[in-house]
C-alpha cells in the first residue's frame, strides 16, 4: 500500500499507533515485518495482487470443499466431481494452470470448426511458478466434453471419439509436432462432464529434469467421421462454440499439479467439523 | 446470609476462541476460501500439582513441583500441545490459482510444558 504497511486497516494501525507510543515510521516498519513473516510462512514472496481476470476453476473450490470437510454442499446443477484420491494422497499442494492462448496456433484453431482436419492441438501451459522446493508427484490434464445434441439418435459407433493426449516433444519446420502419447481413451458423445488425463510424465520432465516445455497437444478423432460431429465434442477453443466468455473460463483445458513441498501432511479428505 | 455464588472463573490452562477473519486484514482479494478459520490458543495457569487434563510431561511436573519451593523458577508454561492443519484456496502473485494444506495451524488441545 505505498508507504504503509498492508496488514493492518488504517483505524487499527493508528490504535496500535497511540497505545505503544511508537512513530509512524516504526509502526509502518513492524507491521511490513510482521506482514512478511506471515507471507513467508504462506511461502509467498510478496503480497498477491490478483489481476480481474484470474480465473477460480470451479474443480479446486470443488476439491478445496472436499478437503475441508463441505463436500455435502451441493455443486452446481450436472456436475460431477470425482475426489482424485491418488493424487491428492501424496501431495500437500495443488495448482491449476490454463494455458497461453498467445501460443495457440491460429490455423489449428479454425480447423477445429471448420475443417474436419485430425492434426492435435497445442497448449503449452506455463509452470514456471512452481517453486523450485516443490516435488511434482502427478499431473492431470482436464478436458471438458459437451454432450452433442440429439446424440441418442446416432448409433452407439457413430457416437465414439478417441482423445489422445501427446507431449510434444520437438515442433519441426511447417509447425509440424514430433509427440510421444501420454494417454488416451474413448468416449460417447451423449453424455457431458470433465475427462482427466494423465499427463504426469511430461510435467515431471519439465520441472525435475527441466526439459523444455514445449506443451501438450490433444488430438480428438470421430472414429465414425461425419461432418456434423468432428470437432464439435471436446471443447479445447475458445472460437469452438459461441458461448459466453465466463462459460469458457470455466469449460476450457486446464492442468492441475499435485506436488509436495516438504512441509506437513499430504491432503486428506476430512469429514465436516 | 450468603453471598450469591457466581460461577467460579477456571483459570487452568485451557483453549480459549480465536477466530482469525482473513478481510479484518485486507487478505479476502487473494485468499478464495476460507474466509477466516477458528485458530484458538491457549491460556491459563499451570497450578501444583498439575492434573492429568493438563497433558503434562514428566518435566514440566518437576518444574512445578521445584516452583512450589522455590518461586524463582517458573511455572511450567499452557501451550498447545495438538495442533492441526487447513486448506487454504488462494490465488498466488502470478495470478495462478493455488490449494495447499497449511500445518500446524489450529489449536486441538492445551497443555501444561
Amino acid at each position: 500500500e505505498g508507504t504503509h504497511a498492508s496488514l493492518v486497516p488504517e483505524l487499527g494501525r493508528r490504535r496500535v499507533l497511540g497505545l505503544q507510543g511508537r512513530l509512524p515510521e516504526q509502526n509502518d516498519a513492524a507491521l511490513r515485518d510482521f506482514e512478511a513473516t506471515l507471507l513467508r510462512m504462506f511461502g509467498l514472496q510478496c503480497r498477491p495482487r490478483p489481476s480481474r481476470s484470474a480465473v477460480v476453476p470451479q474443480y479446486l473450490v470443488d476439491l478445496y470443499h472436499a478437503q475441508s470437510g463441505e463436500a455435502e454442499q451441493p455443486g452446481p446443477p450436472g456436475a460431477t466431481f470425482q475426489y482424485p484420491e491418488r493424487s491428492a494422497s501424496r501431495a500437500n499442494t495443488v495448482r491449476a494452470f490454463h494455458h497461453q492462448e498467445s501460443l495457440e496456433q491460429v490455423v489449428a484453431d479454425e480447423w477445429a470448426d471448420v475443417s474436419g482436419d485430425d492434426s492435435p492441438l497445442r497448449f503449452v501451459f506455463n509452470l514456471s511458478s512452481i517453486p523450485p522446493g516443490e516435488l511434482l508427484s502427478s499431473a492431470e490434464l482436464r478436458l471438458y466434453r459437451q454432450r452433442i445434441p440429439g446424440a441418442e439418435l446416432h448409433s452407439a459407433d457413430q457416437r465414439r471419439h478417441r482423445i489422445n493426449v501427446y507431449e510434444v516433444l520437438k515442433v519441426v519446420r511447417g509447425g509440424q509436432l514430433i509427440t510421444r502419447l501420454l494417454d488416451t481413451r474413448l468416449v460417447q458423445h451423449d453424455t457431458s462432464g470433465w475427462e482427466s488425463f494423465d499427463v504426469s510424465p511430461a510435467a515431471l520432465r519439465w520441472t525435475h529434469e527441466h526439459v523444455p516445455n514445449l506443451g501438450l497437444a490433444v488430438e480428438v478423432l470421430h472414429l465414425n467421421r461425419t461432418a456434423a460431429q468432428q470437432g464439435r465434442h471436446v471443447r479445447l477453443s475458445r472460437s469452438l462454440h459461441t458461448t459466453p466468455e465466463e462459460d469458457w473460463s470455466q469449460l476450457r483445458p486446464l492442468l492441475v499439479t499435485y506436488g509436495h513441498d516438504g512441509k506437513g501432511h499430504p491432503l486428506t479428505r476430512r469429514s465436516k467439523r | 446470609s450468603a453471598k450469591p455464588r457466581g460461577r467460579k472463573k477456571n483459570r487452568h490452562c485451557r483453549r480459549h476462541p480465536l477466530y482469525v477473519d482473513f478481510s479484518d486484514v485486507g487478505w479476502n482479494d487473494w485468499i478464495v476460501a476460507p474466509p477466516g478459520y477458528h485458530a484458538f490458543y491457549c491460556q491459563g495457569e499451570c497450578p501444583f500439582p498439575l492434573a492429568d487434563h493438563l497433558n503434562s510431561t514428566n518435566h514440566a511436573i518437576v518444574q512445578t513441583l521445584v516452583n512450589s519451593v522455590n518461586s524463582s523458577v517458573p511455572k511450567a508454561c499452557c501451550v498447545p500441545t495438538e495442533l492441526s492443519a487447513i486448506s487454504m484456496l488462494y490465488l498466488d502473485e502470478h495470478d495462478k490459482v493455488v490449494l495447499k494444506n497449511y500445518q500446524e495451524m489450529v489449536v486441538e488441545g492445551c497443555g501444561c510444558r
